[in-house]
């Protein structure tokens, strides 16, 4: 159970340090409280995101624990691949330059997987290779409006 | 193996059914807030049944109905590249719901339709889901929490 | 006590009302689900936004509850003026054409008041009167560019 | 009355001393994520004593002096349009810290501050300072806690 755990922490870890470090050009990994025995404590980040001098993970912005956060669930997704990968509205907390970088990394995971990505944001709606527009009809029913081919 | 179609009847937003074709790479899904494009996202989940109805944003199953059309089933239709489909449907009744599975028509349990998932590589613990607000929730979760997140996947 | 409490509010509900249904084009009220003693229940929204029949509150979209949440804060807001008010992202759920009902909204209230409005959101930007811009120098530490005043 | 000035010394990622003007109607402040928008909304608030330090997002006072700078001192000024300014310095000391208040540049009690904002209708309780990530609480937060937000205003 201990070996099993830590095979697992170990990749995952591996996986977010390479994914914070191009999503941040900064330096982070995972941590383990309890040192000898992992279920005896939790598990939290150590991250200096744009290689700033961090003083507590409660003190980072709310972009910055965002996109920790999502390094996180990238390093998940890249451990235990899946046919599909839907996200909904994960680029919420992100200013424009951040949500380009996700949308640049989500493009990449897409070569071998299929991405179905929710977002309101102009950046990553421009990356995407095309478009479902959702509307609502007068009756209030949903209506997908079709699908435009990005050429972006 | 990926999506190619899913179609959408009575289920949430969906008054009138709906056919949402799926394809390669990188789609992204956009339009107003209200207007169903995590009901799209709970569609999925409905039919693969990888959460509950509270996961939903439900209380239960019944809720999924949608209120506008006065009919008392929801059915939600998923076909993958490899030619299998799979389709969920609720209907309600006088004390409660039945819950139908099908794959490729035929009735099934649920248990083959997990059976069918995990075969290949879908499961409800795997984090290829990422719900609106589930960023929130894992950056503002105990550490201890968080570390059992690895301890499912391990 | 118990009339303090229904004083404020039902003031705030009256507030709530007008402002949900200038924010939406919907109707949408507060309840106290204790009838006779409120401080037995707990208070929750009604809403219809859009005038669309709503089965559940939870099942609401996540730019709808935060519209909700939003008329509720400035009908509190309008039941106690202060001098300034401070929001810090309120924004983030919000499709185009709502932060712009926001933004119009904050623009009123700012004609006796002084807002300062943390956002992202162009239409927001837009609004506003002046914008402060807020960066990092080289060496990490905070620097506000500077005011511009808009004619928007 | 408005404020008409705030200066933010050594407060969090003001490492070096940052005067920022402050006007009538509608102001927006916008930049890149982590560039300390919220840190100037949390300098009003700590500088007007309206919050803990964990409602600054840091787990003491302390916290909140720039690690950068190698200074034990942080301190934000304050001015309103009637004249009146008041200032706030947390100096790190061996076994914690001190916290000095002024009123125009004369020490007072925490007290004779919270006075003043009450006078001119600042209270703790208002929802007059709305922080980030606010909205989703009180969207998430039970019906007994919401009813409560009442209770307090009365
Ligand atoms: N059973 C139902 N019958 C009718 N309408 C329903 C039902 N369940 C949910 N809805 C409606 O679906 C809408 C929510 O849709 P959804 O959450 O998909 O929006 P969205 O496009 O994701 O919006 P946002 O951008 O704000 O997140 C709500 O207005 C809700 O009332
Ligand atoms: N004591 C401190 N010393 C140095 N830097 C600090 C200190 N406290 C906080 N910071 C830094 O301030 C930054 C956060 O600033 P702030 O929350 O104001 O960002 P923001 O502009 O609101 O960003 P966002 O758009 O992501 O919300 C973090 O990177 C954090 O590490
Ligand atoms: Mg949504
Ligand atoms: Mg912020």
């Amino acid at each position: 159970k201990y070996d099993a755990f830590m095979t697992a922490f170990r990749a995952i870890n591996a996986n977010f340090r390479e994914i914070f470090a191009s999503l941040t050009n900064g330096n982070g990994h995972l941590i383990l409280e309890g040192e000898d025995d992992p279920f005896s404590g939790g598990m939290k980040f150590a991250v200096q995101p744009g290689d700033k001098n961090v003083p507590l993970v409660s003190s980072l912005s709310g972009g910055e624990k965002s996109i920790t956060t999502l390094a996180f669930i990238f390093a998940i997704q890249t451990y235990i691949p899946a046919p599909f990968y839907a996200l909904d509205e994960v680029d919420m907390f992100l200013d424009g330059s951040n949500v380009v970088r996700v949308a640049s990394m989500i493009k990449d995971l897409s070569k071998n997987a299929q991405s179905v990505i929710v977002s309101l944001r102009k950046p990553m709606i421009e990356r995407a290779d095309r478009i479902l527009g959702v509307t609502l009809r007068p009756d209030m029913s949903t209506y997908v409006t079709g699908v435009k081919n990005n050429d972006g | 193996m990926r999506i190619t179609e899913i179609e959408v009847d009575n289920f949430k937003s969906f008054g009138r059914k709906v056919k949402i074709p799926f394809f390669e790479g990188f789609t992204v899904i956009s339009g107003p807030n209200g207007s169903g494009k995590s009901n799209i996202i709970d569609s999925i989940l409905f039919v693969l049944s990888l959460s509950s109805a509270r996961g939903l944003r439900a209380e239960r199953l019944t809720d999924l109905i949608n209120v506008n059309t006065g009919r008392n089933t929801a059915e939600v239709t998923i076909t993958f590249s490899d030619g299998t489909s799979i389709r969920r449907r609720i209907k309600k009744t006088a004390n409660g719901y039945y819950s139908y599975h099908y794959m490729n028509d035929r009735v099934c349990r649920q248990g083959d339709v997990i059976e069918f998932l995990t075969r290949h590589g879908i499961k409800p613990e795997g984090y290829n889901v990422v719900m609106q607000g589930d960023v929130t929730r894992i950056m503002d979760m105990s550490d201890t929490e968080r570390r059992k997140i690895i301890d499912e996947i391990a």
